[in-house]
């Protein structure tokens, strides 16, 4: 990826990348539609011999040779009997690969963002050029191919996981996940699957969903699960509407073709000339032709309401968002000179259509514009969000990360637009979600397995969220761009990684698989519904150590839920010293959601030693204030300090 | 449909496997035949042993439905199919 290194803080030299080595050593197993290997992300120079802990193979097929493996992807293969079971007969090979290779683009994305090779001069149509670079630089790629034209099967995917264990991958990354809500843990087999891979020591990244901005749509919610949503960059593709009348509206756009020019055209909307979402053959050539048409965002693919505009003779398109996205910009590289505008411009616009007897417009394209105006990040409209479906007292997700208009790796098989009308074909390509958000995280997570090999999932977990911030760019807090409001942890999480701090957490909230089972109980599941996680049938007292609330499971994070029989609500927590002082002095302060009162005993925590562990208490008492709303909502943190260290939890506190 | 054939996976107590089974494979082989017979033939199609503990198979659901009272069997449930984000 381009800019993200930068945007992140990652710097040559300094921090996270020298201090791990940019993983050298790490192998991150990216569960996905495969990978194109001859991508220039996935060179091998310079890399040293393929870590001996890897145990895995590269499959070849027609069109993957053994030479598609190297130092870099040292791993690939492709997992699709659930696939043709599915389809009760073989994968049509005409119309997709049965080896690794990604025909989607999909996957190359992914797996070069988490572990790419540096790349100079990247760009797409120039567009984001720049040195691209995965976040573990050094990290090898196992590349596991689970999704397939009608989707990615449990069946294929656990086989996948049960591979990648094998293997011996170090961290997971799973940019997939289930649509609507997320099932109960013990019906999720990526859920189960994780649980499996975080017993053996290995990371699980996974992608929130790009269900929002609508509440409890996140996916992958699992504790063991690190669950990432998707976040803004400092960095836009403008391409402003300019109205006859002279007003500007800014849009965003990855056209790349012939501009407009100053000169302004006739301005038409779709819905006035045969269809306002613009498909292909619907709009009517003699209200068209030699005009700008403005299509209502929905009904198809955005690209190809412009491919609509061009068939029926138009010569620009304008993009608008209707209410379901609000104020969100996707960028996209359209085929005729086309922008997105945001829902309130777009009202604005189809006004002006309505009430001018010659309306007109132009579109003027400016290219990349990095800069801290507007503020960056902010959490993309789509990302999915809390409160947490299954278990509120468990925050999620768990924290943001880069997931909008990201430049990584592409297929060499499919359109950057993935459109058949589209011819064009990339090295690298500019797409969003919470897709492109979790493999940078699955990166970073290799970069702390590198830099602390005996840590648990749980620990690097912990240093992420612990030492994520909330503030933009502009020292304000993280916007929706949803509402255009701030956002809360139950949209964020901890915050948006910053993985140079994230290397010196100070303390860590460690847990292991008896505390998940704990929890498991906690939140009333029977031995029965346990034992898929045990894989024996239990005896009664697997719960013996249930904790009493699943808040009590030593997350990172606070959730609590008052209801009208419980106005306090007390977790505890056990923090593991991970500084190099033995004898640290941490004093927590709190800052408490409004209608709440807050203690924490003890309020200090004294180390005698590294790597010891000492434990805390945190009182929640409602008032009476907030116990009078019906339903309401409020957020603060608990921030433990030694005077180097700030080791921060965000509170989310619904009644 | 009850004889509408899908993927399911299932999960199987690990200590369960009788001894004269030389591996798990065939173990889950020999449950897969000891099914109801059906006009739709059950196929294993994948054996997992660090993910989770089990087998999928294409089975009917009457024949899924069965499956859950054998001994060892700890859950059954029908795969799904995700998408990517």
């Amino acid at each position: 990826t381009t800019r993200t290194p930068h945007f992140l803080g990652l710097s040559d030299g300094v921090g996270l990348w020298q201090n791990s080595h940019y993983g050298d050593g790490i192998i991150i197993g990216v569960l996905d539609t495969g990978i194109w290997p001859e991508r220039p992300s996935f060179l091998d120079s310079g890399l040293p011999p393929v870590p001996n802990t890897w145990k895995g193979t590269c499959e070849t097929g027609p069109d993957f040779p053994a030479s598609a493996c190297n130092r870099k992807i040292i791993g690939a293969r492709a997992f699709y009997k659930g696939y043709e079971s599915y389809l009760e007969g073989p994968i049509d090979e005409m119309k997709e690969s049965k080896s690794p290779r990604d025909t989607e683009g999909h996957g190359t994305h992914t797996a070069s963002t988490a572990a790419g090779s540096m790349v100079s001069n990247a760009s797409l149509f120039e567009f984001a050029y720049g040195e691209a670079r995965g976040m573990a630089t050094n990290a090898r790629i196992a590349a596991y191919k689970i999704c397939w034209k009608m989707g990615c099967f449990d069946s294929d995917i656990l086989a996948a996981m049960d591979q990648a264990i094998a293997d011996g991958v170090d961290v997971i990354s799973l940019s997939v996940g289930a649509t609507g809500y997320a099932p109960q843990y013990d019906h999720d087999s990526i859920a189960i699957g994780a649980f499996g891979a975080a017993n053996h020591g290995i990371v699980v990244s996974c992608s929130a969903g790009n269900s929002g901005p609508g509440p409890s749509t996140a996916v992958n919610i699992a504790p063991w699960i690190l669950t990432v949503g998707a976040s803004t960059i400092d960095r836009e593709f403008p391409a402003d509407v300019v109205l006859g009348d002279g007003r500007i509206f800014g849009g965003v756009s990855l056209y790349s073709g012939e501009p407009l020019g100053d000169s302004k055209l006739p301005l038409v909307y779709g819905g006035d000339c045969g269809d306002r979402y613009c498909h292909m053959g619907s709009l009517n050539s003699s209200k068209v032709e030699g005009k700008i048409v403005v299509c209502d965002r929905g009904g198809n693919a955005r690209v190809e309401k412009g491919g609509a505009v061009k068939l029926a003779g138009g010569l620009g398109m304008i993009l608008e968002n209707t209410a379901d996205n609000g104020e969100e910009l996707i960028s996209d590289a359209h085929l005729i000179p086309a922008t997105m505008v945001g829902e309130a411009a777009g009202n604005k616009i189809l006004e002006y259509i309505k009430t001018t007897q010659f309306p007109t417009a132009t579109i003027s394209f400016r290219g990349t514009v990095i800069g801290p105006s507007p503020p960056a990040p902010k959490v993309a409209a789509f990302s999915s969000r809390g409160p947490n479906h299954l278990t509120p007292e468990i925050l999620k997700p768990d924290v943001i990360a880069p997931g909008v208009n990201i430049l990584a790796g592409w297929t060499g098989a499919a359109a950057p637009t993935d459109l058949d009308i589209d011819p064009r074909r990339v090295d690298f390509n500019i797409i969003s979600g919470t897709s492109m958000s979790c493999p940078h995280v699955s990166g970073l997570a290799a970069l702390l397995k590198k830099a602390y090999p005996n840590w648990s999932p749980a620990a690097i977990k912990s240093a992420l969220m612990t030492t994520a911030y909330n503030l933009d760019n502009s020292g304000h807090t993280i916007n929706d761009l949803a509402t255009g409001e701030e956002a809360s942890p139950f949209i964020y999480g901890a915050g948006h990684v910053d993985p140079n701090r994230a290397l010196n957490p100070g303390l860590v909230y460690d847990i292991d698989s008896s505390d998940y089972i704990a929890f498991l109980c906690s939140i009333g599941y029977d031995s029965k519904r346990i034992e898929v996680f045990v894989r024996e049938p239990n005896s009664s007292d697997v719960c013996a150590t249930k904790l009493a609330t699943p808040g009590d499971l030593n997350y990172p994070s606070f959730s609590v839920v008052f209801n009208s029989n419980d106005h306090v609500v007390k977790y505890r927590r056990k923090v593991k010293n991970v500084g190099t002082s033995a004898g640290a002095v941490y004093e927590a302060k709190v800052n408490a959601p409004p209608g709440v009162k807050i203690s924490v005993s003890p309020s200090k925590l004294e180390f005698s030693a590294v790597n010891q562990t000492l434990s805390y208490e945190v009182s929640f008492a409602s008032d009476s204030l907030g116990l009078s709303s019906v339903e309401s909502q409020g957020f603060g943190s608990i921030e433990w300090s030694d005077g180097v260290h700030l080791v921060r939890s965000p509170i989310a506190v619904r009644w | 449909s009850s004889d509408c054939p899908q993927n399911f996976i299932i999960h199987v107590s690990k200590s369960h496997k009788p001894s004269l089974f030389s591996s798990h494979h065939h173990w889950y082989s020999s449950i897969l035949h000891s099914l109801p017979p059906s006009p739709h033939p059950t196929k294993l199609l994948y054996t997992y042993q660090l993910s989770i503990n089990g087998f999928s198979a294409r089975l009917t659901s009457s024949q899924a439905n069965k499956l859950k009272h054998f001994p060892g069997i700890l859950s059954v449930i029908p795969d799904q199919a995700r998408q990517i984000h």
